[in-house]
């Protein structure tokens, strides 16, 4: 192996990446896979985090381009040259680019990943049969819409398995539209389109306007490729043609006629002879998974190897089931040394006060059901610790366990009489053990204590959560001024004092708390142990990062 | 029994991106593309190393017998898809 000059590296072991574009070799989540897989060769045996941001400045930045993409090391067209990437360091250093004229796949041909249809997102199979005929790409037969299908079994009339193509008529990626399909026809600069087309762009990626007039709505997005799409040619991206004539003669398949040099080719028009509009018939392609491990050995300080079933050896051979050559795992550990346990998350400096605004609500206070029974709710909205006393909240209710009353319930209180700005379900709260400030988070709001007066609602956007989160779910004070807050599988770490989420986050549940449950409805701390909620039960956490205990919130918790 | 040879007839494809270079154009551009020649050191000064030597250092690289020659097996090797880091870097 070779590393470096002056062993480049990361200064820290908690990486982040983020994923700048995609190609429309494959859909986004199969891409997506590609990538988290291809950084878990790294983190399998090395100390080092791989967090993925979905905004800002990541330390790996990874991205697919085109011939000259921008940074003064052009890529070549189709074969040749793969991929590049950087040393680690600032700016481009670290950095991970993907030549999007390659054709990008899982290794063995395309990666067809259905969409809707009834194979819940499976793998199309190729070839399959139907109505009596074998097919080897998606086809539009028995289908008056004109959507591409496949059967994601060997037997379509046997198993009735099917799923949609990529196709632009079912969605686009990347662009303004969130997805949204294709509309044809549209206007653009005046002219009538009647599918994607590359006009208006240099880098030659197929596009389409998402409403029927991109001059006056501005609204696009990327076209996928088919699976029947050419690579190269003068019509990249462009399905094939069958039949097609090519010197006289009818083709209802890829041929390799009229080439020297053996490569498979169609026409994506029904006569060559008149068009010449032509393009390389898909192949096995290239393993984005091989390529991007690869790659990310040279984002993470690797040089080229010259043992040739190295993976950082610098030519590409394709391998089913790839493990990391001796070779590639003494580099990476002369760099960062051996997987070791989860490593204790150092402190980052905290951040300067953020400005908060002020705002008010007016409520009206509710009335408390009296004889409403703790003991007799099945789940809590949350639950935490105010003040020393275990607060459980319910429906604009809450009841106290008081540290001081060994362990007497008081309650239930009324909500609006003592935080009368809160909605009545609290997904998490949270009191800073610096300031004695309480937080609540109800949906993707929250409002800021201090004794009577309150700030809120403002959006957890705010705090640099991202749009995708929808609420949450958990709460954790980790030592002075830091909290972890928690929603579905992920969680993030909150700079209180800075008011912002700090760098390297979200980070999977389940890679840091193992053994709790990842749909938990509800996570706190309390007296030095963490608590997991799904339902009426709980799961108890050390600080030694054990799972302790397992117990029924209104038994154990509320003395019931 | 064999099917009669068809004559087969050579086209030319508008936007073929034909890399018709002769080999030895092919093995100039990958010796300097990938670091084996005409390496720039950080002093600025500029190494001269003869085809023959950069042909050696890149079959060594490549774990191919070093011939010092354009045979067979470094053409394959030097049209053979890869990253495009250079192998040496100056």
């Amino acid at each position: 192996y070779q590393t470096f000059e002056g062993d480049l590296k990361w200064d820290h072991h908690d990486i982040t990446y983020r994923i700048l574009n995609y190609s429309p070799d494959m859909v986004a989540s199969l891409i997506d896979d590609a990538f988290a897989r291809a950084f878990k060769v790294w983190s399998d045996v090395t100390p080092l985090t791989f967090t993925r941001l979905f905004d800002g400045t990541a330390d790996i930045m990874v991205s697919f381009g085109k011939a000259d993409h921008g940074d003064g090391y052009p890529f070549d067209g189709k074969d040749g040259l793969l991929a590049h990437a950087f040393p680690p360091g600032e700016g481009i250093q670290g950095d991970a680019h993907f030549d999007d004229d390659e054709n990008w796949t899982l290794g063995k041909g395309p990666a067809v990943k259905t969409s809707f249809g009834n194979a819940e997102g499976a793998l199309c199979q190729f070839p399959f049969l139907f109505e009596g005929k074998q097919y080897s790409t998606c086809t539009t037969e028995g289908r008056s819409d004109n959507l591409p299908w496949c059967a994601t079994t060997a037997d379509y009339g046997r198993d009735k398995k099917f799923g949609f193509c990529p196709s632009e008529l079912l969605y686009t990626f990347d662009g303004n539209s969130d997805g949204k399909a294709c509309v044809f026809p549209f206007v653009f600069l005046g002219e009538t389109y009647e599918g994607c087309t590359t006009e208006g762009r240099s880098d030659g990626y197929r596009w389409c306007s998402t409403t029927d007039n991109f001059d006056q709505d501005k609204k696009y997005g990327f076209c996928p490729n088919r699976d029947t799409a050419v690579i190269g040619g003068n019509s990249e991206g462009e399905p094939c043609h069958f039949p097609f004539i090519f010197l006289g003669k009818k083709y209802d398949s890829c041929t390799s006629e009229g080439r020297g040099d053996g490569r498979l080719w169609c026409a994506t028009t029904s006569d060559f002879d008149t068009d010449t509009k032509w393009g390389f018939c898909q192949d096995r392609g290239y393993s984005l998974f091989l390529v991007a491990a690869h790659e990310f050995g040279h984002a993470l300080g690797l040089d080229h190897s010259n043992i040739r079933n190295a993976l950082m050896y610098p030519m590409y051979s394709y391998v089913e089931d790839f493990s990391l050559h001796q070779d590639d795992i003494e580099g990476i550990h002369y760099l960062y040394g051996s997987k070791t346990g989860p490593n204790p998350s150092d402190e980052p400096k905290p951040e300067p006060d953020t400005p908060t605004t002020e705002s008010t609500t007016t409520t009206t206070t509710h009335p408390v059901d009296p004889s409403q029974n703790a003991c007799q709710i099945d789940k809590f909205d949350t639950i935490t610790e105010i003040d020393g006393d275990l607060h459980f909240f319910k429906d604009r209710q809450y009841w106290r366990l008081s540290s001081k009353t060994d362990g007497k319930l008081e309650g239930p209180f009324s909500m609006s009489k003592r935080w009368p700005a809160v909605p009545a379900v609290v997904d998490t709260a949270f009191e800073d053990l610096v300031t004695r400030k309480i937080y609540f988070f109800s949906g993707t709001r929250f409002w800021v204590y201090t004794g009577q007066s309150f700030l809120g609602p403002r959006s957890i956007e705010k705090l640099g959560l991202s749009s995708t989160v929808e609420k949450v779910e958990g709460a954790m004070q980790r030592g002075k001024g830091k909290v972890l807050l928690f929603s579905g599988e992920n969680y993030w770490r909150l700079d209180v004092e800075g008011q912002q989420i700090d760098k390297g986050y979200p980070r999977l549940t389940d890679q840091v708390f193992g053994g709790v449950p990842l749909d938990a409805h509800d996570v706190f701390q309390f007296k030095g142990n963490s608590y997991f909620c799904r339902d009426r039960f709980y799961w108890r956490m050390n600080s030694k990062r054990q799972v302790d205990r397992v117990g029924y919130v209104t038994y154990d918790l509320l003395n019931c | 029994w064999c099917v009669p040879l068809k004559k087969s007839v050579s086209v030319t494809f508008p936007g073929d991106v034909l890399k018709n270079m002769t080999d030895t154009e092919l093995a100039e551009s990958y010796l300097k593309k990938f670091g084996y020649m005409n390496v720039q050191h950080r002093s600025g000064f500029q190494s001269m190393v003869s085809t023959s030597k950069a042909l050696m250092t890149m079959q060594r690289q490549m774990g191919l017998e070093e011939t010092g020659t354009l045979d067979k097996s470094t053409v394959a090797a030097m049209k053979a898809p890869r990253c495009g880091v250079p192998d040496v870097r100056s």
